[in-house]
């Protein structure tokens, strides 16, 4: 049960996927330390994780995610008083520069609370697609009913640009308190909503194998 | 020598069950604390890579899948040089793990790697 010491720098050539990404994920130092990540995008990445893998990390068969790789993007707002009266409006920002060009993007959601309960009301929120000079602002609806409280909405052809590329996505979460006017609870911040890309990673590793073929008894 | 090989070859089919030396898969559970990877993997939990151990036998098995090389090298051993090893029992078949990974800039990454544990054992 004795840690093991750690190791030394990864050589430059890796042939193998997970040693890569160790490489890319902490270069040149094993003693980096995640930022502990908690809140509602940890849960919701340990939901999808509880029912794509079991408790040994093995993938269950028929599986619903339908790819090899799913990235949480988180955003960054613009600072700014957002709550006005009973309205909320957050501008936010995900940046998608810097994805590795091994993963190919299947689909892109925007996961968000839509219906948050307050002490006194709710709070109820929706997405608009931040207006650019090509496109008008738009509200973005829900592709599914929200499942444990989370809505999610198809970004995806916002994201793919001509060229097959993504930049960067600009949303506008918008919240409105109701309930009993005049209510004294203090404005909430509610949890950003996250980007999820749904990727195929080409070099996650090889293909499974054929189907063995038929061998004779020897 | 085929008589000796015809020699044996009774004996061998009486055998009941495997040699609990025979090369066969085996299990063994570390935590990612333990492989330094802990402070990017947050699930799972536990992983069991799982490693292949024994000897291989002296005529090799249909369900070992060893290839036809393995078959002759291990006559090689028995019956020409022993200085040629016998077949090593190594992983045939692996399936995929699922990880949970945090990323510097605060995102979580849910990614499948093929090949991290082994299923299966064969001698070659």
């Amino acid at each position: 049960n004795q840690s093991l010491p750690s190791p030394g720098p990864l050589p430059a050539a890796l042939p193998l996927p997970l040693l890569q990404a160790l490489q890319v994920r902490a270069p040149g130092s094993w003693g980096w330390q995640a930022r502990p990540a908690s809140g509602q995008p940890l849960r919701y990445m340990l939901n999808l994780y509880r029912r794509a893998a079991d408790s040994e990390g093995r993938p269950r068969r028929g599986r619903s995610l339908g790819t090899n790789t799913v990235r949480l993007v988180r955003a960054s707002s613009h600072g700014g008083q957002p709550w006005a009266g009973r309205w909320y409006v957050q501008p936010l920002t995900y940046h998608l520069e810097g994805q590795p060009e091994v993963e190919h993007l299947l689909r892109a959601t925007v996961v968000y609370l839509p219906n948050m309960p307050l002490a006194r009301g709710r709070l109820l929120c929706a997405l608009e697609l931040a207006a650019t000079g090509e496109a008008p602002r738009a509200l973005l609806s829900p592709a599914t009913r929200p499942h444990h409280g989370w809505a999610e909405a198809d970004v995806t052809p916002y994201l793919v640009l001509g060229n097959g590329s993504v930049g960067s996505l600009a949303l506008r979460h918008v919240c409105v308190r109701a309930g009993r006017v005049g209510g004294r609870d203090a404005p909430v911040a509610p949890s950003h909503p996250f980007l999820l890309l749904y990727l195929n990673d080409t070099q996650a590793g090889l293909a499974p194998p054929a189907a063995e073929p038929h061998r004779h008894r020897r | 020598d085929t008589g000796t090989l015809a020699h044996d070859l009774p004996g061998y089919l009486r055998e009941q069950g495997r040699e609990k030396s025979d090369c066969s898969l085996r299990p063994f559970p570390v935590s990612f604390a333990q492989l330094g990877w802990d402070h990017w993997i947050i699930a799972p939990h536990r992983y069991n890579p799982r490693y292949c151990k024994g000897a291989c036998p002296r005529l090799l098995r249909y369900d070992y899948h060893a290839p036809n090389h393995a078959v002759v090298q291990s006559l090689v051993h028995q019956l020409v040089d022993a200085n040629v090893p016998r077949p090593s029992c190594v992983p045939y078949r692996y399936s995929p793990i699922s990880v949970l990974m945090i990323e510097r800039d605060g995102g979580i990454l849910y990614k499948e790697y093929e090949n991290m544990i082994a299923e299966s054992c064969t001698c070659r």
